[in-house]
């Protein structure tokens, strides 16, 4: 699981059986306590169909309760979308409207502050979510099986994170000069990973960004998660040394094997550009995978101020 | 005697923790929430406290290996939006990382490990 925190933004990725949304009255609390912000621009909440609903708690063990939960926070300002086959591997996503939306009346002392329309870069997230992985993907997020006699495993979950990170080429996913990476191998099988990438000299403002994965290798139900919001150039062999989407999701998919896989991708449009989406939304296509996969779904969202693609992909 | 009927349970009553070592759920919940669209937009009046981060390098993993740490070594060249001042607006990042865990024990979440970027501050997680 992670958290990351920005100066306007909070992100909380949670997995197992956390109560993730039972942590959001406290986030709005806390930011109106420490910085004053009375009202809320966005909200986003998001998850791919649980392997294991019935061992949800609270609102998490059903999305009408989730957005139930979501509808009394925000005054029903927000909308909650199924996307892609319910049957298989489909996505739920909850969303604020494009109005922000005030949460409790402001006291005397700080007049409700609505944020001004975007005017910066665009926000990009792209999300993919693997499942299935093949034996020889899972098999590096397992500790290794030490001959009889053997003194037990010695390297902490940082040490056992960073070995793993290294192995997988995880390290080098963008280039190491303005990646800082922090991850941990869990005992006895488990990943995860957080970077922050655009740290360095050469980076403008709004380049930075971070990515995050998350692997569950059991067999049964294997899953991994890589999610990044670091903006990416549009051509292969960029001179900033990061990779173009297609080549960063193909590595990715290298890396983990999945049999199936769910990419998502937010892109903001902004008021004065609503087609500069398009660019991003389209390197996802049939062909992605040079005939390795089959693209099952591809579904487009134009919700006012984001671009959401949606596509789902079966492993030949 | 007055009869009360008992109250139907909230969906927010949580049944007892299932402590069985069943087969782990995968698929994250991803909330996102956004107080404005970016950094430069937020409005500047509010008091920078300065990083919560900086003066709280914990070494907690008892392997002496430091579990916060400064993005290539530096938390001064933030480029976040400008309060009224001209210093860097730090926002939400001015929150002590002890509020953030009151917060993650809640959710069931235990932090891990800080990095403390440039532009914003990541914490890995337990669970």
């Amino acid at each position: 699981s992670s958290l990351f925190v920005a100066p306007h933004v909070v992100i909380l990725k949670t997995c197992g059986t956390t109560l993730n949304l039972l942590g959001l009255n406290r986030i709005l609390e806390i930011a109106r306590e420490y910085c004053g912000f009375s009202s809320v621009y966005r909200c986003f909440y998001s998850r791919k169909s649980f392997f294991f609903p019935e061992r949800q708690q609270g609102p998490h063990r059903d999305w009408t309760e989730e957005v139930k939960f979501l509808d009394n926070v925000f005054g029903n300002a927000g909308s909650a979308y199924t996307v892609g086959p319910i049957n298989r591997d489909n996505w739920l996503l909850y969303i604020t409207g494009a109005n922000p939306v005030a949460l409790v009346p402001a006291g005397p002392e700080r007049p409700l502050a609505l944020p001004p329309p975007c005017t910066g870069p665009p926000d990009q997230t792209l999300e993919i979510l693997m499942s299935h992985l093949t034996p020889a993907g899972a098999a590096p997020f397992f500790l290794p099986e030490l001959p009889a006699g053997s003194p037990p495993e010695s390297r902490s979950g940082h040490e056992l994170g960073t070995d793993i990170s290294a192995q997988l080429g995880i390290d080098t996913l963008f280039p190491k000069s303005e990646t800082t990476l922090d991850s941990f191998g869990f005992e006895p099988c488990g990943y995860s990973a957080n970077a922050v990438v655009g740290s360095g000299l050469n980076c403008n403002k709004g380049d930075g960004g971070y990515f995050t994965i998350h692997v569950t290798p059991e067999d049964g139900w294997s899953y991994a998660s890589f999610e990044c919001n670091v903006p990416l150039p549009l051509r292969a062999n960029d001179p900033s040394g990061r990779p173009d989407m297609p080549s960063l999701i193909r590595r990715v998919v290298d890396i983990f094997q999945p049999n199936r896989l769910t990419i998502t991708l937010f892109v903001s449009t902004g008021e004065d550009s609503p087609a500069a989406a398009a660019p991003a939304t389209k390197v996802i296509g049939a062909d992605l995978f040079d005939g390795a996969f089959t693209r099952k779904d591809r579904i487009i969202y134009e919700f006012e101020g984001y671009d959401l693609l949606f596509a789902c992909f079966e492993r030949r | 005697a007055q009869t009360i009927a008992p109250t139907p349970p909230s969906p927010l009553i949580l049944s007892e923790p299932d402590t069985s070592p069943g087969p782990f759920e995968g698929p994250e919940k991803l909330l996102e929430v956004w107080f404005a669209p970016t950094p430069d937009a937020l409005v500047g009046d509010h008091v920078d406290h300065g990083s919560p981060l900086s003066s709280h390098h914990a070494t907690a993993n008892g392997n002496g290996v430091s579990n916060c740490h400064s993005a290539n070594g530096s938390s001064a060249r933030r480029r976040a939006g400008v309060s009224s001042n001209g210093q860097p607006f730090q926002g939400l990042r001015t929150v002590p990382r002890a509020v953030w865990e009151e917060m993650l024990d809640i959710v069931k979440c235990k932090v891990l490990s800080v990095i403390e970027g440039d532009d914003l501050d990541s914490y890995l997680l337990s669970e």
